[in-house]
């Protein structure tokens, strides 16, 4: 799951 | 968050500013495409999705109500306040901007990380974003007596996605497992597309001349 993590760039 | 992040965030933050500062303050909004400024406001509202659900930092909530505030607030100057709109270029402003939102959507259905709807909203608004500059750099083009304001606008907005491409390359290198392709390439693409008009903006600023894009 390394993609799916919170996004945290705008 | 390093330094190229808020570089980059504080760029684009600058870049609505100076936007909102020539609307706000000698009431036109001449030589700013409207098209564009409706594709930036369907962008953060398809990527903010998550404003709500997940919680990352104060910082990031506040920008995102930023970006979606004034994103929305300049369309409804554009189209609404009864003395800025009579300064919008209509007429020159004609790139027909639902032809990127379809394709944009397609690619995001088909190329997207994983295929649930706030994924496929935040890839849409990716490619979205990539090309969202377009209507407005035709409107450059075409304008005769762009004002400096607007130049510089464009400039802070297409300097935020340059040091974006930064930060990536600094992530990648400093952080296990940062991998983003669909975000780089779409920022590239984005970049890429401001190409032509860093050149003329460099040569403008280093011969101390206006900025006038070539027909």
């Amino acid at each position: 799951e390394i993609f799916h993590e919170p996004k945290d760039e705008l | 968050m390093n330094i190229l992040r808020l570089a980059g965030d504080m760029t684009h933050l600058i870049s609505v500013i100076v936007l909102l500062l020539k609307i706000h303050s000698i009431k036109s909004c001449a030589g700013i495409s409207l098209k564009t400024q409706e594709l930036y406001a369907l962008v953060f509202v398809s990527r903010y999705l998550n404003i709500f659900t997940d919680f990352i930092s104060l910082y990031n909530t506040i920008m995102k109500l930023i970006f979606l505030g004034t994103s929305f607030s300049i369309v409804w100057y554009m189209r609404y306040h009864k003395i800025v709109r009579r300064s919008y270029d209509k007429d020159q402003d004609t790139f027909r901007h639902y032809f990127l939102v379809l394709p944009c959507l397609i690619l995001a259905l088909l190329i997207n990380e994983r295929f649930t709807f706030k994924e496929i909203m935040w890839t849409f608004s990716l490619y979205l974003e990539a090309v969202a500059i377009l209507p407005q750099l035709v409107l450059l083009q075409r304008t005769k007596n762009t004002d400096n304001l607007t130049v510089q606008y464009i400039f802070l907005l297409g300097a935020y996605r340059a040091l974006y491409i930064l930060n990536w390359i600094y992530r990648y290198f400093t952080e296990p497992d940062y991998l983003h392709w669909i975000t780089w390439i779409s920022g590239l693409v984005q970049t890429i597309l401001y190409g032509d008009f860093f050149y003329y903006y460099f040569l403008s600023w280093k011969n101390n001349v206006k900025l006038q894009l070539p027909a």
